[in-house]
């Protein structure tokens, strides 16, 4: 079951403390991070029942915090998988999205079927460095979603060629 | 060599081949062009050791014991990418700074995707990293910050509205809080700045704006905090590296405010992205 309570009381504490200012001592800093991140996780569960209803479809969902670092333990290792856009604005946007991948080429189509342009391009030397052994995408795939307001959409990305095998992530 | 330029229908973004630097920004549509010029700088903080003051730079306090940065790299290492949807140029200063220039096919915003840390202390100097842009726009000592991401407000160097100021911080006395965006313009030019963070920043020079990226002190300001603000990690022992964007819009002063509304509110309240393995059914 989950609940965006848990979060709200994380993001209280933070902005009654200046949590973000770095005027706290290491230890309390450490644990607004683990308040807000165990809050995150309950808004997680909140956020997949919200779509699995809207949806219809109750297949698991899964979330990548670490999409600015270039790893996502799914579409690292996928060869088919969907990627669900949500849209909080009221109104449609159209916005990039980059996802780590290993294979070379991969085909993108909307939610009525239509391809989808998208390119693969190599994960910088920053990123390398910046990831720390986390995560092993050596490519990422950039396309453009366009979402709905206030609603959702979907894309599929299927893999078409793969240069070498994706290594064994566990999800 | 960096590529010239890159460009799509609506931005094209200049490079100075021999630098590596941008060197200036055109909006086809409006049909106007600035020079820009970016670089990454960091302000030696302060110690505390000072004859005008005791204060230390830290925490609460920004505090340079200099107005004059230090250049990180004079140039860039570049290496470029250009394809349909994307073209980016990585530019890399130093181990512990670089960035992406990028722009999106069917984008009006130039995105850069920066990237700070760890800062090196081990010349026992405390370290605040800016990022500069300095551009042709005649600011006449003006510029503009949004203090509370709705109200964007107009800020004069040393001068405050409602008080007779005597200045003592030539830097920090002119910083100002970006929540969402800062701008700088003359008759002809507005150039926004939208950040993904709250930041600080400043127009020190006409033409030019700064903003503060990442930060890492060796000693405590002495507001109550009682330990320096040299944050690390498991993942990062030797200091926290920072990632963030900045997106940048060039427009007409009397319709930027077009461009950069819906821009923030895209950066604030971002699309969120979940996943699903195999067909969705």
């Amino acid at each position: 079951e989950g609940d965006s309570q848990t979060m709200k009381k994380a993001m209280a504490v933070a902005q009654h403390h200046d949590a973000v200012s770095g005027t706290e001592k290491q230890h309390v800093a450490n644990d607004y991070a683990k308040r807000l991140a165990n809050g995150w996780q309950h808004c997680q569960v909140l956020v997949s029942n919200s779509l699995a209803a809207l949806s219809g479809s109750s297949a698991e969902r899964i979330y990548c915090d670490n999409l600015n670092i270039s790893v996502c333990p799914l579409t690292e290792s996928s060869k088919k998988f969907s990627v669900n856009v949500y849209n909080p604005l009221a109104r449609p946007v159209t916005w990039p999205v980059r996802l780590p991948v290993n294979g070379t080429a991969y085909a993108v189509s909307d939610a009525s079927g239509k391809s989808v342009d998208c390119q693969v391009v190599p994960v910088s030397t920053a990123t390398w460095a910046l990831r720390r052994n986390r995560g092993s995408a050596v490519r990422e795939l950039v396309f453009q979603v366009q979402a709905p307001p206030l609603g959702f959409t979907h894309y599929t990305v299927s893999l078409l060629q793969d240069e070498h095998p994706p290594p064994r992530v566990e999800h | 060599r960096p590529p010239t330029a890159i460009q799509n229908k609506f931005l094209r973004v200049t490079f100075d081949p021999d630098t590596g630097l941008l060197s200036s920004l055109s909006n086809l549509e409006t049909k106007q062009t600035i020079k820009l010029t970016q670089n990454f700088f960091w302000y030696n903080a302060s110690d505390g050791n000072n004859s005008r003051s005791n204060q230390p730079s830290g925490a609460y306090i920004f505090r340079p014991n200099s107005s004059t940065p230090f250049t990180i790299s004079k140039t860039a290492k570049t290496e470029t990418i250009q394809t349909s949807v994307v073209q980016e140029v990585r530019q890399w200063f130093a181990p512990w700074v670089s960035q992406v220039v990028r722009l999106y096919a069917d984008s009006r915003a130039l995105e850069l995707e920066w990237t700070v840390g760890p800062l090196p202390i081990d010349d026992d100097l405390g370290k605040e990293v800016i990022t500069r842009l300095d551009t042709s726009i005649k600011t006449s000592q003006y510029f503009y910050t949004d203090s509370n991401g709705r109200e964007v407000l107009q800020r004069r160097t040393d001068y405050r509205p409602t008080w007779h100021l005597k200045q003592s911080e030539p830097v920090a006395g002119n910083y100002y809080p970006i929540n969402s965006r800062a701008f700088i313009k003359d008759d002809e030019d507005q150039l926004t700045v939208v950040t993904d963070r709250s930041q600080g920043g400043g127009s020190i020079y006409n033409g030019s704006l700064e903003i503060m990226l990442h930060r890492r002190l060796l000693y405590d300001d002495v507001r109550g905090v009682g330990e320096p603000l040299n944050e690390s990690s498991d993942i990062y022992p030797d200091g926290l590296v920072v990632r963030g964007r900045l997106l940048l819009s060039l427009d007409r002063p009397p319709s930027a405010a077009d461009a950069h509304r819906p821009l923030a509110q895209e950066v604030v309240l971002q699309p969120l992205l979940t996943f699903t393995d195999g067909d969705l059914h």
